[in-house]
Parts: structure tokens; C-alpha cells; sequence
């Protein structure tokens, strides 16, 4: 069942910086705070 | 005196977006040192082994890796036409890019840590225009900015 | 007199800080035109791949999916929240435009 996500954090393939990814990672590793 | 303070502050603001856009072109000369050192060594390898690896064991760029523990329960919905992917984990996960793990393998020979050889320093040099040249002397000397 | 010597060092500063500015922006977009070329050039892009062993030496996790879709594909992450039966549920939602995307599964064991 997909999530109603409140936000998503979103990244584009060689249009993002690898930053978007490491914010990506902290809020996943923080679970989600 | 107010224009002096108004100049001052507008200083300020041009100090910190060339601070920033240098760290970007900092970022995209390791971009390029990384891609180029990874042709070369992959054409190198196929020379010498005088074939290309297995197809199923080759991961083109560009790519992003998601690394999870092996506990994790994925579960993955595909559209028909593969242009959709929806994956659920019942665990944490980390994501990398291309450029990420092109570090990881030593393809910008360090210089993203501010540790690289005299030798690997030249060689590096060798992979950028001229003119960007003095900013991979900078980085191999330690002073990239971690901004981003 | 002193300020308004220093209203004109500041001009002065100013003045090269935006020659500065300028530099930077003109690289920039010369290095991204190079880079964009690599990736299209047919010679180097044959060679522009890493192999299972180069990601498993990369990274310590046991699962490891390696997703590989076209530039432009956007990748979504939502906040997790709680699943039904009280687990955390982590997902990943991919969307291509313009070509299929492939995932390997890379299982260190």
C-alpha cells in the first residue's frame, strides 16, 4: 500500500547534487523526524 | 556611514556565493577526474582481458546504489513498461550516487578528502582544462570547501 | 574623510569580487559542457560503467540494489510513517521519462 506521503524528498539522476542524497539519508536514518 | 554599511553588507553577500559556487566547480572538477580516470581504467582492463566484463555484472553510469541491511524485506511493484518502480522496505536504507561511489573506489584519486600523491596530483591535472588546473592543486592541498 | 575612503575600498573590493563572480560562472558552464560531453561521447560512454565487485568493496551493507535509469529520472523518497501493523514503512518511488529503468540485485552473500 503506497504511503500518503505528508513529504517526500525528491532527487533527480545527474541533475541533482549528491547533497539531496545525504539529506535523503539523515531523514531516514532520523526516521522520519 | 550608511553606505558604507549597506556596501559592506552587499561584500558579504558576494563573499559567500563565490564561496559557494566554488565548491560547486570544485565539486564538478571531481566529477570529471573521477569519469575520465573510470574510462580509462575500465579501457585498460578490457585491453588487457581482451574482452568486456559479463553484461550481468556491469552497472552503467548514470546509477544510484541503495544499500540496506541483509534482514531488510523488500517489496517491489514494476509498471509494465519498467519507466515505474515502487519499492518498500521494512527497514532503513541509505542512498548513493554514481559520483558518490566513484569516490569510494579512488576514481578522484582522494582529492575530494584533500589526500592525494604528487603522482596521482599530476596525473589528475592531466584530466581537467588548464586553466581549472590551479583548483586541483588547491583540493590535493586539503582546502576544499565542504559546503556542499 | 576615513569613511569616505572606506566607501571607495569597498567599491574597489566590490569591483573584483564581481570579476571574481563572473570567472567562476564562465568555468562552471565550460566544465558542465564537458562533463555532458563525455557522458554523450560514444568512446568514452562504452566505458563509463563499475562492476558488482566495485560496489560490493564500496559499501558495507549485505543488500544492495543498483538502479540505473536515464538523466532526468526523478526518484522520491517519502517521510516514513507508521505502517499499519506498527512498522516503520521506508519507500522509494522512481519515475522515468525517457528509457526503462534496470535494478540489479546485489547480494554480497
Amino acid at each position: 500500500s503506497s504511503l500518503t506521503p505528508s513529504t517526500a524528498y525528491t532527487y533527480k539522476f545527474t541533475g541533482s547534487p549528491s547533497k539531496e542524497l545525504s539529506d535523503i539519508n539523515q531523514m531516514i536514518r532520523q526516521g522520519g523526524v | 556611514a550608511q553606505e558604507c554599511q549597506d556596501l559592506e553588507a552587499e561584500r558579504q553577500r558576494r563573499l559567500e556565493r563565490i564561496k559557494h559556487k566554488r565548491s560547486q566547480l570544485q565539486e564538478l572538477i571531481l566529477q570529471q577526474i573521477a569519469f575520465k580516470n573510470l574510462v580509462q581504467r575500465n579501457r585498460q582492463a578490457e585491453q588487457q582481458n581482451k574482452r568486456p566484463p559479463p553484461a550481468n555484472t556491469v552497472i552503467h553510469l548514470p546509477f544510484i546504489i541503495v544499500n540496506t541491511s541483509k534482514r531488510t524485506v523488500i517489496d517491489c511493484s514494476i509498471s509494465n513498461d519498467k519507466f515505474e518502480y515502487l519499492f518498500n522496505f521494512d527497514n532503513m536504507f541509505e542512498i548513493h550516487d554514481d559520483v558518490e561511489v566513484l569516490k569510494r573506489m579512488g576514481m578522484a584519486f582522494g582529492l575530494e578528502l584533500g589526500r592525494c600523491s604528487v603522482e596521482q596530483l599530476k596525473i589528475a591535472k592531466t584530466l581537467v582544462p588548464q586553466a581549472l588546473q590551479p583548483y586541483v592543486t588547491e583540493m590535493a592541498q586539503g582546502a576544499i570547501n565542504q559546503l556542499i | 574623510q576615513e569613511v569616505l575612503e572606506e566607501v571607495e575600498l569597498l567599491k574597489a573590493n566590490i569591483a573584483d569580487l564581481e570579476i571574481q563572480e563572473r570567472e567562476l560562472n564562465m568555468q562552471k558552464a565550460c566544465l558542465q559542457q564537458s562533463i555532458k560531453h563525455l557522458n554523450e561521447d560514444p568512446s568514452s560512454c562504452r566505458y563509463s560503467y563499475v562492476t558488482h565487485e566495485d560496489i560490493c568493496d564500496a559499501f558495507g551493507g549485505d543488500t544492495l540494489l543498483a538502479v540505473m535509469a536515464p538523466s532526468g529520472t526523478q526518484l522520491e523518497v517519502p517521510v516514513p510513517e507508521m505502517g499499519h501493523n506498527g512498522q516503520k514503512k521506508y519507500q522509494v518511488n522512481l519515475r522515468s521519462h525517457s528509457a526503462p529503468i534496470q535494478v540489479m540485485l546485489i547480494n554480497r552473500e
